[in-house]
């Protein structure tokens, strides 16, 4: 039954993309059939993959919409082969104000993903920085949820609320049963005490609920994108492909004793 | 006549907040009667200068929702004399649905702000990372815009977008007249080739639309909001601070001859 790991956080540039794109690239090596769904308007996750947003004809946008294709006609590949990819486009923001129209509006997606469920074994989703009713939606239809937390000083503020939210939604959209897999931080910086204070203060004020990787600030994970592929294969041996390689260990090994 | 200065990009994680508070703060110690708006939910710009959002019983919120107190009973001081803060929290999160409902739903905010355009000489807007209804209040409002561009590859595509999304507005919502100021590269990093061919490419495809201006990446800008303080206040000899001084200039220096 598939997995399916919501990458969330409203605060903007904290690494979800960055996250959705090479955890699902490093699960998908260790042969997983992995799906990835860009469910941002920004479509970052298809620009990392070398697509081109606005010259798509059929996005996610069109099977959550009135359209409703089915998610399986809008499938692309990836250069890792057992990875595949939803795209998304600009298309995409004006869902925010469909869905908030529509019957269930919270179970759109959810919906939708029955149409796939049984071709993977792990769906990753990318969310947008805005806390609206796409983020509901992808939050209902997951698992699991996975929060990257860039080690900086607003990651404490927000990330309450967003702990939060995710509480809510269980109580509040049945038979929903997301639970927080981990907190991921990223852009960790050894070289500042700063960075390394807040860092301290995350592991200390949220514990277990840490993973144990790290990502650090790496100039390959910036790169990568630039070159259509994830830095698992655009920079395999670097350290930043390790850090991806470690945290699908982590999530592969919580999701067995969850 | 107050000018207002949106600063906007629907890209997480870019500069906005940091460039409207210390912006701000520049303008404010040359001299000028300033007004910064927190106009997100994130109310990062309202934690930069050590308030606790969820402890405020008053904010921009209550003053566009229904409501509608005037600003003016909104206002908080900063530790800069000339600088004013109206400070938002969560609880905007829920204009974006509340403003779409209202008739004249993209004048919500300029409306309010004639309540106090006869105090300030410029007023800036911090934008959330998301291209809804706020940030279309925050644009139909402001005189002018200034977009903060992280210098990586994710850049160029939403920039085209945001610049379409600018003329859009002035053609569809007047006499709104909002024009771009400039765009601001920020986390610039001239140590990584990586970073100076993006910079080079914006340069050379945006010319005269960017700021001489650039913003090195610098830990006293991610320090200065851990002590409440613009990084004017907080490291006033900085390069950081220098750069904010300059970009200060040369806004006000473009607003005499725009
Ligand atoms: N560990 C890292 N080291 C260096 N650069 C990184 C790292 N993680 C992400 N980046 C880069 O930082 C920028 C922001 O990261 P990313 O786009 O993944 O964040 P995001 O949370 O998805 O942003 P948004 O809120 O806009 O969706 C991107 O240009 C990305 O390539
Ligand atoms: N030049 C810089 N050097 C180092 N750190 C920076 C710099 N500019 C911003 N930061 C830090 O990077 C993080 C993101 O910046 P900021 O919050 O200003 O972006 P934003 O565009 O407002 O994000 P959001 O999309 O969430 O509103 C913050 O922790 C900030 O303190
Ligand atoms: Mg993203
Ligand atoms: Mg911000």
């Amino acid at each position: 039954c598939m997995r399916t790991i919501a990458i969330a956080n409203q605060k903007g540039g904290c690494g979800k993309t960055t996250t959705a794109v090479n955890l699902a690239a490093a699960l998908a090596q260790k042969r997983q059939r992995v799906l990835l769904i860009d469910f941002d308007p920004q479509a970052h996750s298809t620009l990392a993959f070398g697509y081109r947003p606005s010259r798509l004809l059929t996005t996610v946008y069109h099977s959550i919409s009135n359209n409703k294709i089915p998610l399986s006609k809008i499938i692309l590949g990836t250069d890792i082969q057992t990875l595949d990819l939803i795209p998304s486009n600009v298309l995409l923001s004006g869902a925010e104000t469909e869905l908030n129209r529509m019957n269930g509006k919270a179970f759109i997606l959810e919906e939708k993903l029955k149409n796939v469920a049984g071709k993977y074994d792990t769906c990753i989703i990318d969310c947008p920085p805005w806390g609206g009713v796409l983020m509901l939606n992808a939050l209902v239809a997951s698992t699991e949820v996975i929060v990257p937390v860039q080690v900086h000083y607003y990651a404490m503020e927000g990330l309450k609320q967003l702990l939060e939210t995710i509480k809510i939604i269980r109580n509040n959209f049945s038979p929903c049963d997301v639970k927080l897999l981990g907190l991921l931080l990223t852009f960790v910086n050894e070289s500042t005490l700063f960075s390394r204070q807040i860092q301290k203060g995350l592991k200390e004020h949220f514990g277990d609920l840490v993973f144990n990787t790290v990502i650090h600030r790496a100039v390959r994970l910036a790169e990568a994108p630039s070159a259509g592929q994830s830095v698992l294969t655009y920079a395999a041996q670097s350290r930043a492909a390790d850090e991806y390689r470690a945290l699908a260990d982590e999530v592969n090994h919580e999701g067995i004793f969850a």
